[in-house]
């Protein structure tokens, strides 16, 4: 699965995600990426975010709604995405991650998974990621 | 405002032989996607062209890189949405086409409807002029492996993905 989530500088805000689904799946199985609310979801008003993991599990707790909902609680963006990932674990064992912008431009990601390959770019600056902890960064 | 952008790339069991054309892929995603929001471009545009990016490189799991079915077919799957308005487009189930993120997107601008999956999704393609591809170019030979592997050894996929604890789309 990929993702993006971007804030441009009229302070509109967007989503996208897209999958090729799992190897061997049942003919019509869906997973989160096309149901709005799980696999991506944004609103002016709060920010955007966009899903990747276990499908199921994802749409059980609508994981980027539940992103936006936090935020909208008075969370950052970062803080969004840890509690989320939190959340998604303790209710349904879910793992994966999430990639977040607040309508400011604060940005948040997590993941539970092994590993998560991730970048994002503000005011020029580079950031990027795989494994847990990882945050390099280089000037555009 | 600054503008700012952030992609993945899939969150699971990344192997090694995928680490660093993965950290090199969504570089390259995120530097499409901020030209376009420092030029004046829209969230909109900037996600699309992102995402577009990431169907078009092989080593991640859309596009180009997608997974076979248990028939040994494609299904993929997209959706994106804007934050003014709350409008959202997405396509379920569909087949044999490169860039299904596009295809969300015209159903979010050309129709009435928020979803779109399987047959209808690639009839309104077909409809919107969208060129049809081979099995064989979405799928590369690793992903191939992966499913003559399940069909030889009958794995489910929960019984697989449990095992190696990393469940993932």
């Amino acid at each position: 699965t990929v993702g993006a989530v971007a804030v441009d500088c009229h302070g509109n805000v967007a989503c996208a995600t897209s999958t090729g689904g799992i190897t061997a799946k049942r003919v019509g199985r869906v997973g989160d990426s096309p149901i709005i609310g799980s696999g991506a979801y944004c609103d002016n008003n709060y920010g955007a975010a966009s899903a990747t993991g276990h499908g199921e599990n994802i749409m059980k707790v609508t994981l980027s709604r539940h992103v936006l909902y936090l935020i909208q609680q008075g969370l950052t963006p970062q803080a969004a995405a840890d509690k989320s990932i939190e959340y998604m674990f303790e209710r349904v064992k879910g793992t994966g991650g999430v990639i977040v912008v607040g309508n400011k431009g604060d940005i948040g990601y997590n993941f539970n998974t092994k590993r998560m390959a991730w970048a994002s770019l503000k005011c020029n600056t580079l950031k990027y990621g795989l494994n847990p902890g990882d945050e390099f960064v280089s000037d555009f | 405002l600054q503008p700012a952008i952030v992609i993945h790339g899939g969150a699971w069991a990344i192997p090694d032989n995928f680490a660093e054309a993965s950290k090199l892929g969504v570089q390259i995603a995120a530097k499409i996607g901020y030209k376009i929001l420092h030029s004046g471009g829209s969230a909109l545009d900037a996600v699309e062209a992102a995402v577009c990016s990431l169907e078009d490189d092989p080593v991640f799991d859309a596009g180009r890189g997608s997974t076979l079915n248990e028939i040994g077919e494609v299904e993929m799957d997209a959706v994106i949405m804007e934050g003014s308005e709350l409008r959202a487009g997405s396509v379920a189930a569909v087949q044999n086409i490169r860039n299904p993120v596009k295809l969300a997107r015209l159903v979010m601008e050309r129709t009435d409807h928020c979803v779109l999956v399987g047959k209808g999704a690639n009839m309104f393609a077909e409809e919107m002029g969208i060129e049809e591809v081979s099995v064989d170019s979405l799928v590369t030979d690793s992903a191939r492996h992966d499913w003559e592997h399940y069909k030889k050894f009958k794995v489910t996929v929960n019984e697989f993905f449990c095992s190696r604890g990393d469940p993932h789309d």
